[in-house]
């Protein structure tokens, strides 16, 4: 668990460039290029994360998101 | 459907960008 958490940190620094301590729908459009996704895709990414839909990333959101992809479900 | 949210698509997304993140983190020096 300790060792997913650290994983989650440093994808979420990957994206918070400037490390703000949340993430932009602009911060997610840069990775494009970075990572082989497409913007359509990235936007994709980023509104599946953003559950609140307020237009930022916060750790909470990104690693529950993570957890989701690691383990195939939603936890709430 | 062109307006479906959520579901199987943006699960596979989100699995196709945390993969890249992790070939990322593998593939960085």
């Amino acid at each position: 668990r300790a060792a997913m958490l650290e994983k989650t940190q440093e994808f979420f620094q990957i994206c918070d460039i400037e490390d703000k301590g949340f993430i932009t729908r602009r911060d997610m459009q840069r990775l494009h290029g970075e990572l082989p996704l497409s913007a359509e895709e990235l936007e994709n990414v980023f509104d599946t994360l953003d559950a609140d839909g307020n237009g930022y990333l916060t750790l909470e959101e990104f690693s529950s998101g993570f957890s989701h992809f690691l383990f195939g479900r939603r936890i709430s | 459907d062109p307006n479906m949210k959520g579901g199987q698509t943006s699960e596979g997304v989100l699995a196709n960008f945390f993969n890249s993140l992790l070939t990322k983190k593998a593939g960085s020096p």
